[in-house]
């Protein structure tokens, strides 16, 4: 399953 | 990361210390400062860094969240229990009924997320809490004008936080091939609307205390 985009912003 | 995502978030830094030295160091009082917005913008970075543990992304990342939410909890704090700040907070002005922007800043992450987990759901609601955590400050400005406290750089700062992170999503939606951040873009952009309408009223307010000051 799709992963969501690590939150790499603050 | 890009450069105007860094020089993004020590704009953003730089509004909060602004203001945490204007309301701490010189012990001034906090009219015109609207505690509410304080908070909100605690808890959008509360609700937002729940992965500081679990997903380590660099180190600038783990210590610019500490940093955040030290800064604005710090705030908070001066705001409601420093003796000489909290006296002169007027919590009669600052009335905005800041529960309904959390029910549905609350509801909407509900259904609008990236995926249905905890941490997902947390984030989308700060996502959506930063965008409206500056109204309580918007009415407490039109009811009381007062802009002493709200130093024109914490302004300047706000602003140019939010220009950059725009300019930020730009670059990165044309040089990342699947950049995709709709949630975080779309309530940016709604954020960045509501603080150019903080700005006009700031303005407005400005330009009267100004004129006000001239004649006497």
């Amino acid at each position: 399953e799709d992963e969501a985009p690590t939150k790499d912003e603050l | 990361m890009n450069i105007f995502r860094f020089a993004g978030d020590m704009t953003h830094l730089m509004s909060i210390l602004i203001l945490l030295l204007k309301i701490y160091a010189t012990k001034s009082c906090a009219v015109g400062i609207s505690l509410k917005t304080q908070e909100l913008y605690a808890l959008v970075f509360l609700t937002r860094y729940l992965d500081q543990f679990t997903d380590y992304v660099s180190l600038y990342n783990s210590v610019m969240k500490v940093v955040f939410i030290a800064s604005s909890l710090a705030i908070v704090w001066c705001m409601r229990r420093h003796p000489l700040v909290r006296k002169s907070y007027d919590k009669d002005l600052d009335t905005f009924r800041h529960q309904y922007v959390l029910l549905a800043c609350f509801v909407l992450a509900l259904l609008l997320h990236e995926i249905f987990t905890f941490q997902e759901v947390f984030w989308a609601f700060s996502i959506y809490l930063e965008a409206v955590a500056i109204l309580p400050q918007l009415v407490l400005l039109q009811r009381s004008g007062n802009v002493d406290n709200l130093t024109g750089q914490y302004v300047l700062f706000l602003g140019a936080y939010r220009g950059l992170y725009i300019i930020n999503w730009i670059y990165r939606y044309f040089t990342e091939d699947h950049f995709t951040r709709w949630i975080a873009c779309v309530s940016g952009l709604v954020q960045t609307a509501l603080y150019a309408d903080f700005f006009y009223y700031y303005y407005l307010s400005w330009k009267t205390n100004t004129k006000l000051k001239l004649p006497a």
